[in-house]
């Protein structure tokens, strides 16, 4: 049997918000070093892992390895009948073909359990290795989002190149072209305004902005956002969720014919 | 012309 205790439950709410329009159905895994799902996009060009770690739970009783199919449009549906303060327990048995979510108010005066159906999912995990990226930023996720979200009045595609002067992101349409260059800076009286860049060799990729700012949805699991770029390789947009874990976005870049 | 890559070109089924 499985039984997770959340107590931020709105975590939950807010990783279901991030990854609802991006993925309809999706494995979650669950296992003694916690809970987690990997999926991709209909059209295979994006990737999202998300994991919240056993410890993170007040509560995680796993009894055995438990894969459990949703549709996270209904999976959403249910999650956002809780409150925003509200603990959040996920509870399945073995083998059965349902989960139920239990919710309850903070001075424990309701409690509601919402019970939802599995579905069989084909389960594809993609093997990602652990990589040396060629650049990483670290940087203010609204200012990633409020990036991405004026590029995409311009163009379709941004490139992001990171140099040791920065890291650009430049896009063009019909109207017109558009350069951001953010400096490395830093922030001596909070760190969650810094853009921090660390390279080995420059990197300049090309992605379709529709899935970028897609992956934006998660700002509000983080203040910040960290890019991983190599070269020929998908980029890994990482937001880490506070002392539980993280949700991590790959997406395959454009190249050129 | 640019062509969208896909994840499976990058990473394998496991």
């Amino acid at each position: 049997m499985l039984e997770l205790r959340l107590v931020q439950g709105s975590l939950l709410k807010k990783v279901l918000d991030a990854i609802k329009d991006l993925v309809t159905d999706a494995n979650f895994d669950c296992s003694e070093s916690g809970f987690s799902l990997q999926a991709m996009d209909s059209s295979h060009v994006a990737l999202v892992a998300l994991l919240l770690r056993s410890d993170g739970f007040e509560h995680y009783r796993c009894d055995r390895n438990l894969s459990m199919g949703m549709n996270l449009t209904n999976m959403s549906k249910m999650l956002k009948c809780a409150g925003n303060d509200d603990i959040i327990t996920i509870k399945a048995d073995d083998g059965g073909d349902s989960v139920t979510f239990m919710f309850e108010s903070p001075s424990q005066d309701k409690v509601s359990d919402f019970e939802m159906k599995l579905m069989d999912i084909d389960s594809e995990h993609l093997g990602i290795p652990e990589t040396e990226y060629h650049a990483i930023v670290k940087m203010p996720s609204a200012e990633f989002a409020r990036i991405c979200r004026d590029l995409s009045t311009i163009g379709d595609t941004v490139v992001i190149s990171v140099s040791k002067d920065g890291v650009k992101f430049s896009t063009s349409g019909d109207i017109g072209s558009a350069n951001v260059v953010c400096r490395q800076n830093n922030s001596v009286d909070n760190k969650d305004n810094e853009t921090v860049i660390e390279m080995n060799e420059p990197v300049s990729l090309t992605f379709a902005l529709r899935y970028l700012n897609s992956f934006t949805k998660a700002t509000t699991l983080s203040n910040t956002v960290t890019l991983s770029m190599s070269k020929e390789l998908p980029v890994v947009v990482e937001y880490k969720i506070a002392e539980i874990g993280h949700i991590r976005f790959y997406l395959a870049p454009k190249i050129e014919d | 012309r640019e062509t969208q890559t896909r994840m499976d070109s990058y990473y394998h089924f496991s």
